[in-house]
């Protein structure tokens, strides 16, 4: 594991080994659990991170959309973080007696595998679309929260193509099987890259979500935190409200199934690199996203419900 | 595997409604096979398009028709993947090593 390259990006058999070497390393805090296979049957790898027992829970997803690589790179530091950071730090000890924390570092792993073997710029997952040349549908719009709504293409050509019904991607498909057995998510967190923003529900409606000043409140301090480190800006509010009206989201889906801590995070790229972030940035980027993950979970800790 | 030579990325700062109107419109010109990185929202946040080689003299065409102001991001965006490349192929070296 010391050898591992943090400041790197990898390709995904390279990180899944990772995956092995941290939880053999830290086998008392980290196990590694397969939630399903991909299209292309790839193994979808979730890392736990818990003391014992079936706590109340955090998920974090990274690189849902593929060629977003500073998320994935941020998922595999974050998880590291945690492991090395359990048991020097007190208030991590204190989220981990309370929570189990749930991290699902390549959400989309075709279309990750795809970005590094054919095309760099391939942002969703690989599934083919009947009657169609192209394939694949965003990930990001396939969830069951104003389905097929505004924001979203019907075209299967299009980038943000919803796909033909709500989770018919089978990568959506095994985070919401995952998410419903389990029961117990009190916070849901979704790493996207790159136009620094921290969001909330919701993204198929302009409406306010019933907890918006609280999540507004929270996205505030946790970006006040995440630019303390290196002076980055982020915007916070809805994903509606900051960015565009968007549906079939993730955080919607999460949120309208009870989940109130619901945020999507878009990385930083305060230079002109947008999805080519330089690997020099991976590590300022995850600690910086850190500051503000952590914010968040001790936040959730500390206001159960 | 695709290449991207000669590829570029836009960004426009949108001055007014229309012009994200037509930028709107763009987007659904299926032909010129431009790849939105941000898309064009509002005046306050920036448009990142990536213009494929074959599609840039049409598309400066239709921005400077319309004066729509934009400055190059990437202008090679292959050079950029091949500097990716090559430091992910030296990490792995190291790394193996």
């Amino acid at each position: 594991g010391s050898s591992f390259n943090f400041g790197a990006y990898h390709r995904l058999e390279t990180i899944y080994s990772w995956m092995d070497t941290l939880v053999s390393e830290y086998s008392t805090l980290v196990t590694k659990l397969e939630i399903g296979r991909s299209y292309e049957n790839r193994p979808m790898y979730v890392l736990k991170f818990s003391k014992g027992g079936n706590k109340p829970a955090i998920w974090i997803d990274t690189g849902i959309h593929s060629r977003e690589w500073v998320s994935q790179a941020t998922g595999v530091w974050t998880a590291n973080k945690i492991a090395t950071d359990y048991g020097r730090d007190a208030s991590l000890a204190s989220l981990l007696d309370n929570m189990d924390i749930y991290m699902l570092i390549l959400a989309n792993p075709d279309g990750y595998d795809y970005t590094h073997n054919n095309n760099r710029m391939w942002r969703k997952t690989r599934s083919e679309n009947p009657g169609s040349m192209c394939r694949g549908v965003d990930p990001n719009r396939n969830w069951d929260a104003g389905f097929g709504g505004p924001g979203a293409s019907s075209n299967p050509c299009s980038d943000s193509y919803h796909g033909p019904s709500a989770h018919s991607e089978i990568e959506v498909k095994n985070v919401v099987n995952f998410i419903k057995n389990h029961g117990n998510f009190k916070s849901f967190i979704s790493v996207h890259a790159y136009s620094q923003l921290l969001m909330y529900p919701y993204g198929y409606s302009c409406k306010n979500a019933a907890h918006q000043a609280e999540l507004d409140a929270i996205g505030t301090a946790a970006v006040k935190k995440l630019t303390s480190l290196h002076g980055t800006r982020y915007k916070v509010g809805s994903i509606c409200n900051i960015i565009y009206q968007a549906s079939g989201g993730s955080i919607d889906w999460s949120y309208d199934e009870g989940i109130k801590y619901s945020f999507a995070f878009e990385l930083r790229d305060t230079g002109n690199s947008g999805f080519l972030l330089p690997p020099t940035q991976i590590i300022p980027t995850a600690s910086e996203t850190w500051l503000a993950l952590k914010h968040i979970m001790e936040y959730v800790r500390d206001h159960p419900y | 595997e695709r290449l991207f030579i000669g590829d570029q990325v836009i960004r426009i700062n949108a001055e007014s409604e229309e012009q994200i109107k037509l930028l709107q419109a763009l987007e659904t010109r299926e032909e010129l096979e431009l790849d939105f990185w941000l898309s064009p929202v509002s005046m306050e946040l920036p448009v990142d398009i990536r213009v494929p080689s074959s599609s840039l003299s049409s598309v400066s065409e239709i921005l400077n028709a319309n004066n729509i102001a934009y400055s190059v991001l990437i202008n090679d965006l292959q050079e950029r993947l091949d500097e990716e490349k090559f430091e992910m192929m030296e990490n792995h070296i190291k790394e193996r090593s």
